[in-house]
């Protein structure tokens, strides 16, 4: 990545569209330009907030030509648009001569060409990567588009890394932090996860974004549902990892483990860690394979996989890592059925159990299955994957 | 006058594209500069932009660099900031 030498002051951002595209529909173009925008909050504290009128920090507009800052557009093909760098303005210009297209493999990609300028207009400069947003060529329609670590890098060094913020309340004792909402842009229902929401596994990562893996594809949730532009496919974000995951977690070293079958894969971020898949048997000595979930446990931080109506407890430090004393019922963890699909310890601190369509809230001070109202167990798909037709409730967010 | 004006080959489209994304001295953009230029510069500039597109830096404006020369693209100078020859940290 290459920096330009200057950048926003502040991470609260506004923009408008001054002038629209002439021949594409102008709530589609709002919808893609906010999508373009948080490909960059995704990862940092940025927020970015549209309006109509008055004073913003990004103006964006379509032009033809000649329109007024001395760097003529030239028609199709060639220059399809230019920004400018903070210290400049940070306005995005786009030539409207281009066939811009969302969500096709005709013409030019609105939201991908919107990105790589609001990279601009933050502060990147082109990257020799060519497999960066930055990279200043267009390589036509991306469907499974994802930032690449090098755009990554360079945004956070100048903005720094996303962080979590604490909103009060909650139970267990513990400091509740969920991740905050940074653009404008509402969740999206996916309906065939709607129709069946049965996971293969749901896990944090290093960054604190919680992830759903079902099949070969997966889901980044948001707050009160599954973030937009989802789902994808494993294999491209995570290269090397197969489908249908048995369990997941991401330990305090900040590297994230799978388990399949007798295997399991250790990643850093969304890159391979190493050589892997290497046997359970090898490094989770005292670990069965074919699990049913894993989690790292809030109330003592050590590592617990589920199968079947047992349990285990994995202790790194430990030699062994097992205790004889195991397995143990799993009827031990009060209120949780056998045979559970998932397990999580959440953003906020509570630790919860997925089986089927449904799922529990332990309460770790009491440890047992929390009493709220609506009782547990609770429907998946309304609270955890955003589906307004599902059994209802108090909406989302802490209360999950 | 019109008899007097270049030709525009790929020589002379290399140089616009070359000067307009920041390798060669805006200067040479103006056509009252005649485009003089020395043979040094000009291989650098397109070295260094092979380099920068991923391509064989050979100096030479070959099919290759050519190609790429012809990608859409966005219209931000590659080359920018200070201390040009630090540009990547």
């Amino acid at each position: 990545y290459a920096l330009q030498g200057s950048r926003w002051r502040v991470k609260n951002l506004t923009y408008k569209i001054s002038k629209y595209p002439s021949r594409l529909n102008r709530a589609e173009v709002d919808a893609e330009l906010a999508k373009a925008f948080s490909v960059w909050s995704d990862y940092t504290d940025l927020t970015f907030t549209q309006k109509r009128s008055g004073q913003v920090h990004i103006e964006i507009r379509f032009e033809k030509g000649e329109h007024g800052d001395g760097d003529p557009f030239d028609g199709p093909g060639g220059t399809l648009a230019h920004a400018y760098f903070p210290v400049y303005g940070g306005d995005a210009h786009f030539d409207d001569a281009e066939m811009w297209s969302i969500n096709s493999r005709r013409g030019t990609n609105l939201f991908q060409v919107a990105a790589h300028e609001f990279g601009h207009s933050l502060g990147l400069s082109h990257s020799d990567v060519r497999s960066a947003l930055m990279a200043p060529f267009y390589r036509g329609y991306d469907p499974a588009f994802q930032l690449d670590q090098d755009d990554v890098q360079g945004i956070q060094s100048l903005y720094g890394h996303k962080t979590q913020t604490d909103i009060g309340g909650g139970g267990g004792g513990l400091i509740p932090s969920v991740p905050r909402a940074t653009t404008q842009q509402p969740s999206a229902e996916d309906p065939a996860l709607c129709a069946d929401p049965r996971i293969d596994t749901i896990f944090n990562s290093a960054d604190g974004s919680t992830f759903v893996f079902k099949g070969d594809h997966y889901w980044r949730l948001t707050e009160d549902g599954v973030a937009a532009g989802y789902p994808r496919l494993i294999s491209r974000a995570w290269p090397g990892l197969p489908g249908n995951i048995d369990a997941a977690f991401t330990y305090k070293n900040g590297k994230t483990y799978f388990f399949k079958g007798s295997k399991y894969w250790r990643y850093n971020g969304q890159k391979m860690d190493g050589d892997y898949p290497k046997d359970i048997s090898e490094g989770f000595t005292g670990i069965p394979d074919n699990l049913d979930a894993a989690l790292v446990w809030s109330g003592n931080g050590k590592i617990y996989f589920y199968k079947g109506s047992k349990f285990w407890r994995f202790d790194p430090a430990q030699r062994p890592p097992v205790k004889a004393t195991y397995p143990k019922p799993l009827s031990n963890w009060d209120g949780i059925p056998d045979n559970i699909d998932a397990a999580l310890q959440y953003t906020n601190g509570y630790t919860y159990f997925f089986k089927g369509g449904s799922y529990w809230r332990f309460n770790d001070r009491l440890f047992s299955v929390d009493t709220d109202n609506p009782q547990f167990p609770r429907s998946t798909a309304f609270w955890w994957l955003g589906c307004s037709s599902a059994p209802r409730g108090t909406v989302g967010g802490n209360a999950r | 006058r019109s008899s007097a004006a270049p030709t525009f080959g790929t020589t002379d489209k290399a140089t616009m594209y070359l000067a307009q994304y920041g390798y060669l001295s805006p200067s040479v953009r103006n056509p009252s500069s005649g485009h003089i230029m020395d043979e040094s510069s000009w291989r650098r500039a397109i070295a260094e932009f092979q380099s920068f597109a991923g391509l064989n830096a050979t100096g030479e404006l070959d099919d290759q660099t050519n190609e790429m020369m012809s990608l859409p693209r966005c219209g931000v100078r590659d080359k920018v900031g200070f201390g040009e020859s630090r540009a990547k940290r």
